[in-house]
């Protein structure tokens, strides 16, 4: 699974 | 979020604190390459615009806006405040070298031809490189970097190298991976290692720093 669209990381 | 995050977010906070007081303090930024601080003012405001349109939390957010500030502050403090202390002369690395490759990756490697998502991908690709103007000037002046700086680099490099045990550790936990960060982050890392070998073999025994051209 890629990475979500929101993004949570700095 | 996971130890390896927060303390590589803690670490990466540390450096700015410590990039500021160091100039704030002696009044001075000697040694500090300004095109590098321009180069890391221009990721957080490329990656950071989705502070306008995605919430993830409070910490998320309040770590944006600290960086964006803090980053804007040292830019200022080097081209306006303490112009007169800017080693410019010594800062001669060709940041277009740096950006234009950067940006035209950026339009044809992501995740999404959008928008935000190219800006932030564009971020990514900076990010990894934008310290190099920094190890330049230190290697090229043949100057030993003061020992402040020597903790400014440490603390900024061993952030991105936290962020690497962060990704593997999300990759096993949650099954999410995102290819981009995790080369652009390695790539980061790795122009840190001659680094990281000289400051613990000089820095941590009480010698100052200097970077072989």
């Amino acid at each position: 699974q890629m990475w979500p669209a929101k993004k949570d990381e700095l | 979020m996971n130890i390896f995050r927060l303390v590589g977010d803690l670490s990466h906070l540390a450096a700015l604190i410590i990039l500021l007081l160091k100039i704030w303090k002696s009044r001075s930024c000697a040694g500090v390459s300004g095109k590098s601080q321009i180069m890391f003012a221009m990721v957080y405001m490329t990656r950071y615009l989705d502070l306008f349109t995605t919430f993830v939390s409070v910490y998320n957010s309040v770590m944006k806006v600290v960086f964006l500030l803090f980053s804007f502050v040292t830019v200022y403090l080097i081209y306006f405040k303490f112009k007169a202390t800017y080693d410019g002369n010594h800062d001669t690395f060709r940041v277009e070298f740096l950006v234009v490759p950067v940006a035209g990756l950026a339009v044809l490697v992501n995740h999404e031809f959008s928008f935000l998502e190219i800006l932030w991908t564009f971020s990514i690709y900076l990010e990894s490189v934008a310290i190099l103007p920094q190890l330049f000037m230190i290697s090229k002046t043949g100057c030993e970097a003061e020992t402040i700086t020597s903790h400014y680099l440490f603390a900024l490099g061993i952030y991105r190298a936290l962020y690497i045990a962060n990704w593997i550790f999300r990759y096993y936990m949650e099954g999410f991976f995102d290819f981009i960060a995790i080369v652009a982050g390695c790539v980061q890392t790795i122009l840190y290692c001659d680094f990281f070998y000289l400051y613990v073999t000089k820095v941590w025994k009480g010698k100052r720093l200097t970077i072989p051209a």
